[in-house]
C-alpha cells in the first residue's frame, strides 16, 4: 500500500 | 520500525519534555520562539487529523497525542502563563510567521502525493514543518547569552530530523520501501536548515565553551 508507506511516520 | 527511527522519535519526544521542563522549573521561556511553536501546533493538527482515518498501533496514536498535547501546553505558558509569558523575548522574535503558511498550503495544492482533503493537509504539514524552525534560529542568532536548555532543545530537534533521513535510508534498502519525494525533500530542507546551529553546537561542545553564533 503506497499510502502505508511513510504514513505510519511522526 | 527500524532504530533511526525509533532514536529519531525519543530524540523529538525528549526535545518537548526538555523544553517545556525549562518552561516549568525555570518559569521561563526566554530565548524560545513562540512564532516557532505556534507553526508546530498547525504542522501536528494538520498531520495528524489522520489520527481519525486510521489506525496504526498504539504507539503511534500516543506519540501523536503527546504532540498535539505538548505543542498546544508550550504555547499556553508562552502566552498566558502570568510568569513565563514576560520573560518571552517579544521585540527579538519578529518573524512574520504567518506569512509562511500560505505559500506552504499553495504548493501542498500544487504538489501532492494524491489530490484528497487528508493527503494535501499532510503534504501541507511537511512543507510547513520544513520552514518552522526559521523563527527560532533567528531568534537565537539575536539571543546574546543562549542558555543549555534551549541549545539542547534545538539540537535535539534538528538530530529527530537528521534521524529521520536515516530511517529513509533505511526503509528505502531494507524494507524496499517506495520513494517518497515530498517527505525526502522537505525533511531534507528542513534537516539543512540545522547545519549553521549544528555546527556552533559541536563547536562549543568541543572546546567546552557557551553556545554562541556570530550575529
Amino acid at each position: 500500500n503506497a499510502e502505508s508507506n511513510v504514513h505510519d511516520e511522526l | 520500525m527500524n532504530i533511526f527511527r525509533l532514536a529519531g522519535d525519543m530524540s523529538h519526544l525528549l526535545s518537548v519534555i526538555l523544553l517545556l521542563l525549562k518552561i516549568r522549573t525555570t518559569k521561563s521561556c526566554a530565548g524560545i520562539s513562540l512564532k516557532t511553536q505556534e507553526l508546530y501546533v498547525v504542522v501536528f493538527l494538520a498531520r495528524y487529523l489522520n489520527l481519525f482515518t486510521r489506525y496504526y498501533s498504539f504507539y503511534n496514536t500516543v506519540m501523536k497525542l503527546v504532540f498535539i498535547a505538548t505543542s498546544v501546553c508550550i504555547v499556553w505558558y508562552m502566552r498566558f502563563h502570568k510568569v513565563v509569558k514576560q520573560t518571552y523575548n517579544k521585540d527579538l522574535d519578529t518573524f512574520r510567521h504567518y506569512v509562511v503558511i500560505p505559500p506552504c498550503f499553495l504548493l501542498a495544492l500544487l504538489v501532492h502525493h494524491e489530490f484528497t482533503v487528508m493527503e494535501v493537509l499532510w503534504t501541507f504539514s511537511l512543507y510547513l514543518e520544513a520552514v518552522a524552525i526559521l523563527p527560532q534560529l533567528i531568534l537565537l542568532q539575536r539571543t546574546r547569552n543562549i542558555d543549555n536548555l534551549t541549545g539542547n532543545y534545538i539540537f535535539l530537534l534538528g538530530a529527530y530530523r537528521a534521524l529521520y533521513l536515516l530511517n529513509w535510508i533505511y526503509r528505502f534498502f531494507m524494507e524496499k520501501a517506495q520513494a517518497r519525494w515530498i517527505s525526502w525533500i522537505s525533511g531534507l530542507v528542513q534537516t539543512a536548515l540545522y547545519a549553521d546551529f549544528f555546527y556552533y553546537y559541536i563547536k562549543s561542545w568541543k572546546n567546552n565553551e557557551k553556545l554562541k553564533l556570530p550575529a
